[in-house]
């Protein structure tokens, strides 16, 4: 554990808390993706099998169930309780042009052919396009609200920060995964485009409103 | 054993 994992950890933990927190109070799910949170969810359910299985630290073993906690506790608010103010007009991202060949590079790129190994990297490559529709979402209805901004940048930060551990890890321990390295490299780039309008725009106390 | 203990991350 290294400071730039554990600030990477705690950015992705405080963007499912920002979300979480913006959907209760605002007792609405509006202009977040319900195909995202899905997708999410569907992330930490394949790569957390290993719940069981693998002890790591008590650590991982908490975030883990607090991720995956949050994810279905997500789910169950846009798709159930605040399910009449979920924007379903504008989330029409296609899930299986992302599920299928995230599934199918997992069957044929992997560390070793098992149920556990493959769902791991399934998780991984899933994880890296989970947020395109939310993006997609963004650019289609122009813009977003400063809160949905907030959430994404520091979901976008975690993976960032985790390419700095992988570095650090690399020149520290001499360890590197290549999967996870390469997947989170592509996840971090879908979020460059977001970060420089956060830094231009949000953070001057404007709304996230893409150009014309 | 599998890598999934060595890499340790979430």
């Amino acid at each position: 554990m290294n400071i730039f994992r554990l600030g990477g950890d705690l950015a992705h933990l405080l963007a499912i808390i920002i979300l979480l927190l913006k959907i209760w109070t605002t007792r609405s799910c509006a202009g977040i993706s319900g195909k995202s949170q899905i997708l999410f969810a569907l992330t930490f359910t394949a790569r957390y099998l290993d719940l069981f299985t693998n002890f790591v630290s008590v650590y991982n073993s908490v975030m883990k169930v607090v991720y995956l906690a949050a994810a279905y506790a997500t789910l169950y608010l846009m798709y159930v309780k605040f399910k009449a103010t979920y924007d379903h007009n504008h989330d029409t991202f296609r899930l299986e042009f992302l599920i299928l060949p995230a599934a199918g590079l997992a069957l044929i790129i992997n560390h070793e052919f098992s149920i556990i190994e493959v769902m791991w990297t399934f998780s991984i490559y899933l994880e890296a396009v989970a947020i395109l529709p939310q993006l997609f979402m963004v650019s289609k209805t122009g813009e977003a609200e400063s809160i949905t901004s907030h959430y994404l940048f520091a979901l976008g930060s975690y993976r960032a920060l985790y390419i700095v551990n992988w570095v650090y890890r690399y020149y520290s321990e001499g360890f590197y995964d290549m999967i996870a390295t390469l997947a989170g490299v592509v996840q971090t780039v879908l979020y460059c485009d977001f970060f420089y309008l956060y830094i231009t725009k949000v953070l001057k106390g404007k709304k996230l409103q893409l150009p014309a | 054993n599998n890598h999934l203990l060595v890499h340790d991350e979430l």
